[in-house]
């Protein structure tokens, strides 16, 4: 809380002008030494937060963070207890990202993700998989039968009216839960193209006979959003230099 | 190392410097940690202070400190105070897209400052 001197009669007593320049201008180095090394220009504009649940599962979803009630998140370390210095070879990077829909498309089984690699040029993707959530709604099934359902994710090269590609799985669901459906091409793709966005079209075959709802983007839902998690490292993945 | 703890005497050590994102107002875009030590290191690197156990900064510097003790100085450079010792930072933020991105940055935190 900067309270100016005029309100404040204590506040020019302790600290001469110039020390106190001194720490402001201290501050502003280790605030662009942070930007720099995250590879950000200026720090992210939020204006709108996203949705809490949508985090909150997210996090939970992943080994890097233990997530409490309040959202706040512990990152476990090597040797367990919960603070954030970890020792790490080389600089990797998780990203979340969550799907969002676009106004123009009218079809309900589009989604985008809006990704980066994060002012990283060469940041190698090492695993990229989407998470879906799927329903059971009650319905009547014959005697015996199991919902076996075929999901078909698409996903398309960068730039507009390039060509689609398939992810396809045979997934039986004895329950509501998450799914993961590899994309680690498809999100190199748009690394290697410097692009910001991936466009999937997601399918389902059989999901309305065996009485299964993928949970697609709905503000009514957050908690289920389909989100996208890549792990990257830096460096070019054909000249790795391990330390021994 | 030594700590900028009153009791260096001026000599090299390190400077703790925590900034609490809380009060920066970066914390609605940092998830975690909630804060960072940007600690420092400063003071002086006197001659004397090359047989001091510890307070070289590598290998290269103890051996150049070995011929500084039996006076044959290699060169008259005075040696400087600097991060011995650094460890990772583990971030959890959001960035410009909304993603929540989680960074285990190396060489984030200095832990322990020596002459070199």
């Amino acid at each position: 809380q900067t309270v100016s001197r005029e309100t404040c009669a204590s506040c020019g007593l302790g600290q001469p002008d110039e020390s106190r320049q001194m720490n402001v201008d201290f501050l502003e180095a280790v605030k662009r030494h942070i930007l720099s090394r995250l590879q950000m220009k200026e720090r992210p504009n939020i204006t709108h937060p996203i949705p809490k649940a949508a985090m909150v599962t997210a996090l939970r979803k992943l080994h890097s963070g233990k997530v409490r009630e309040d959202g706040r998140v512990e990152i476990p370390n090597l040797d367990g207890h919960a603070s954030y210095t970890n020792e790490v070879e080389e600089e990797t990077s998780e990203i979340i990202s969550f799907a969002e829909t676009d106004e123009l498309l009218s079809s309900k089984t589009s989604l985008f993700f809006a990704i980066s690699n994060e002012g990283n040029q060469n940041l190698h993707v090492s695993q990229a998989n989407l998470w879906l959530y799927f329903k059971l709604l009650p319905v009547p099934l014959e005697k015996g039968s199991r919902r076996k359902v075929t999901v078909k994710v698409y996903y398309q090269e960068p730039g507009v009216g390039s060509k689609w590609h398939l992810v396809e799985k045979r997934v039986e669901l004895k329950r509501n839960g998450w799914h993961t459906f590899p994309l680690t091409d498809a999100v190199q793709l748009v690394f290697g193209e410097g692009e910001r966005r991936q466009n999937l079209d997601v399918r389902c075959e059989g999901c309305e006979g065996a009485g299964v709802l993928p949970a697609l983007v709905s503000p009514a839902d957050d908690a289920h959003r389909p989100f996208l998690v890549v792990r990257a490292r830096a460096g070019d993945a054909k000249h790795r230099i391990r330390k021994r | 190392g030594l700590e900028c703890d009153g009791s260096s005497g001026g000599l090299c050590c390190r400077q703790q410097f925590y900034i609490d994102f809380r009060l920066i107002g970066w914390n609605d875009w940092i998830i975690a940690p909630s804060g960072y030590y940007g600690n420092y290191c400063e003071g002086n690197c006197p001659a004397y202070m090359a047989g001091v156990p510890g307070s070289a900064s590598s290998f290269h510097t103890a051996v150049v400190n070995q011929y500084r003790m039996r006076g044959m100085s290699p060169g008259s450079v005075n040696s400087c105070c600097i991060p011995t010792k650094l460890s990772t930072m583990s971030m959890l933020y959001f960035d410009d897209e909304y993603n929540i991105v989680k960074r285990d940055v190396p060489n984030m935190i200095v832990e322990e400052c020596g002459c070199a």
